[in-house]
Order: structure tokens, then sequence, then C-alpha cells
């Protein structure tokens, strides 16, 4: 007989932006009809009723909340519903995502994980790429949402092979009863970039003298930075209690010293006392610096050194002859044993002890070439040496 | 911000006849 039915849904067929966390997802059939057997139902006759009364399917979805129904009951449906669900619906609701700021490199994530700390697969959701034969399925974590893996994650090594220029992805959302595509919103367009250079080699530089703290090291990468690319480095002293951040642990360079060897290098100021060290580095696109503190820094590979202090200078010496006659001033010394770092040379200073601590200069600075000399013309006094190496250190 | 992806399809109800 009469029949009339209708559907509430909140949401039907689409693709909504939704400016919350959640959202209410509501199913509502009814329908009403006079089950006349005039009109060849056979039922109760006469009376106009109606069925499926009632909100059918109500929830509300957190994100990554979902609900599949898939009707196989009768359709076109001729006589009444036995099914009050009678619809086939497939819904997801997602946090919205975009993508990175800046350039990645093949080892980054694409984009970030979700808050929970969870990796999600999303059943129906096909990640797509723009390949060089157009919009094709990602080869690997296909239903990952958000796609926080990467480039080498879902490509492999070969990833250049397989599309040109910058990253284009999007995802499409099917189901297993309609033949209708949801794509994304957003088609997630990422720059791409080289990873940190590649490391090469290093080579720390000991004190220069036994008793100073200024010690260095020279870092080797294979490459040179992009011209708005920069290198950071962060270094870490083991203390008695373990290594952690040096005094004054970074350094930051955007022009790297072109070595003779093909590699290219930065050269740590020369303010480091000796022991061990690691070094981090990594590059940064753009303006700002990366806080040594950053989590960033934790998974990065560690480059031990240790810088050693130099050789202390050390020598003997021991008086040749006093004086030969009365006021003749021709005592000597011999100075021998002469030890420094290789390839230095030396000087003496004589001082004649007036008192305890008060001292004159006898004889200024005299520069010798083997590691030992007489020194001569001396008078009766007390006398103290003092010796200095090349490099300014004192013995 | 979200975004909700549905899809659905209805069987095709008569009025009456």
């Amino acid at each position: 007989g009469d029949y009339r039915n209708g559907y509430s849904v909140t949401h039907s067929t689409g693709r909504y932006q939704i400016n919350s966390n959640s959202v209410y997802i509501k199913i509502d059939y009814q329908e009403g009809y006079n089950d006349d057997p005039g009109y060849g139902c056979n039922g109760p006759c006469g009376q106009y009723s109606e069925m499926c009364n009632g909100v059918e399917y109500e929830s509300t979805f957190n994100h990554f909340s979902s609900y599949e129904n898939i009707y196989s009951g009768e359709d076109p449906i001729t006589c009444g519903t036995q099914d009050c669900l009678a619809i086939s619906y497939k819904a997801v609701f997602l946090p919205s995502i975009s993508a990175p700021v800046g350039k990645l490199c093949e080892k980054e994530q694409l984009f970030a994980q979700y808050s929970d700390g969870v990796n999600h697969n999303v059943n129906d959701l096909v990640w797509e790429f723009y390949s060089n034969t157009g919009w094709k399925e990602i080869p690997n974590h296909k239903n990952r949402y958000p796609l926080n893996v990467s480039l080498l994650d879902v490509f492999g090594a070969s990833w250049r092979t397989q599309f040109t220029g910058n990253l284009q992805l999007r995802f499409k959302y099917t189901a297993p009863f309609t033949s209708d595509v949801l794509y994304s919103f957003s088609t997630y367009t990422i720059s791409l970039t080289e990873c940190s250079p590649e490391f090469d080699s290093l080579s720390a530089f000991k004190t220069k003298c036994n008793y100073s703290e200024d010690g260095s090291f020279k870092l080797k990468v294979k490459r040179d930075l992009d011209s708005n690319e920069k290198l950071i480095m962060t270094l870490y002293y083991q203390y008695s209690t373990g290594f952690d951040l040096a005094p004054n642990p970074q350094e930051t360079s955007s022009n790297l010293f072109n070595e003779p060897d093909g590699s290219y290098s930065h050269t740590w100021s020369e303010n480091l006392p000796s022991g061990n060290y690691k070094i981090k580095y990594q590059t940064k696109i753009g303006s700002g610096g990366i806080s040594p503190t950053d989590p960033t820094w934790t998974t990065l590979s560690e480059y031990s050194f240790t810088i050693t202090n130099a050789r202390r200078v050390e020598f003997s010496a021991e008086k040749l002859n006093d004086e030969s006659c009365f006021e003749v001033e021709d005592g000597k010394i011999r100075v021998y044993n002469v030890i420094s770092e290789s390839n230095r040379s030396f000087s003496y200073i004589v001082y004649e002890v007036q008192g305890t601590n008060t001292v004159t200069v006898l004889k200024n600075w005299t520069s010798f070439a083997s590691n030992n000399v007489i020194i001569n013309n001396l008078k009766k006094t007390r006398l103290r040496l003092k010796l200095k190496d090349s490099q300014g250190c004192f013995a | 911000q979200s975004e909700l992806y549905v899809l659905s399809v209805r069987p095709q109800n008569i009025t009456g006849p």
C-alpha cells in the first residue's frame, strides 16, 4: 500500500573537513506502509504503520575511528526492509596532516607520527605517488596513515628512478561495495634534499703545551654544502660521570674547506682540553640553528676521538764550571736532555735570584737549536734557568 | 583539524505501487 521511507544520515558519500578532533555520525532509517493485500503483500491488511523507528547507528568518532556496514539484503526492496540498516556505509575519521616544511632527505620520515606514538594502518586507504607515468600506488607501507616512514622505506634505494623532481603524494579511500573512489583533500608535495654529508674522517690535534687547553680537531665529510645549507656540529666530552655536552658544545659552518683529497672539512676552534670526545653533525637548510638538546641529535651517528696533551718540556742542567778567577764572569752552565714535541727549537733565560722570590734578568731569551747548550759568561751568584720551546711552552 | 571520508550506497527502495 501507501509507502514512504527516508534516511537521515549525518554524512553521506563525500569528504568533510572538520574543525574538531571528533565527529558525530548517525544513520537513521524509517519506512512506513499500508500493508494491504490488495497490493500483493499478503500481510495484515489495511493498516498504515511506521517501521524502523529509532536511530540504527550512531557513534562519536575520534581519530582513526571507522565504521563499515555492507548491506546484502534485497535490492531493490520490494516489500519493506528486513534490515533497518539497509545501507552500505564505510567511513573513517582521520587527523589532518600536512607535508613537512622545508626539505627532507631520503632517511627522514615523510610525515610525523600521530601524537599517540602508534603506527596506524587504515583499511582501504592507499597512498599513491605521482610517478613518471602518472599516479601509482606506493610499493610499501601503502595503508600507513600518517605515512610516517622514509623515502627509503617506501621505495628503497632506487627511489630516484620512480619519479622526477619532488615527491607528490595523495591517498585514495575505497569501499568493497562501490566503485566510487575518494581522494585525499590535499596532494602533498614533499621537497627533497640530500641527507647530511657522509662522514669521511676525523683527525685530532693535541694541545700545544702539556698544560694548555687548546686542542682541536678536523672533521672531514664527503660532500660540500648546498648554498643555503649549513653544517651544525655538537661536541660531547667525557667527564668523570660520562659523556655530556662539552662546555662550548656547538660550531656551525656554512663554508667548508675543500681539502686536496676532495673531501670538505671544518676545523674546530683551538679551545679543547685533553680528553675523550664524541662529535655528531647534521645539516640544516635556511636560517636558525638546532639546539644541542634537540631530540634529533639522539639518533645521529657519533664519531669518537681523543685529544692528548703535548709532551711536557723538560731539561737537565748542571754547573760546568765556576768563575776561574775573581770577577772574570766566565762561569758556565750546561743544559742538556732538552725534550719537547718534535720539530721544536728552544730558548733559555737566565735570572739572578735575589732573596727568596725576587729575580732579575741576567741573560735575556736566547735561542738554541739542538737539545743541549752551554751558557757562558756567568758571574758568581745564585742563578735560575727557564726554558721555552718554539710554541711558547715553558719548563 | 580532521577529515572524514564516507562512501555509502543505498538499496533502491520502492515507493509503493
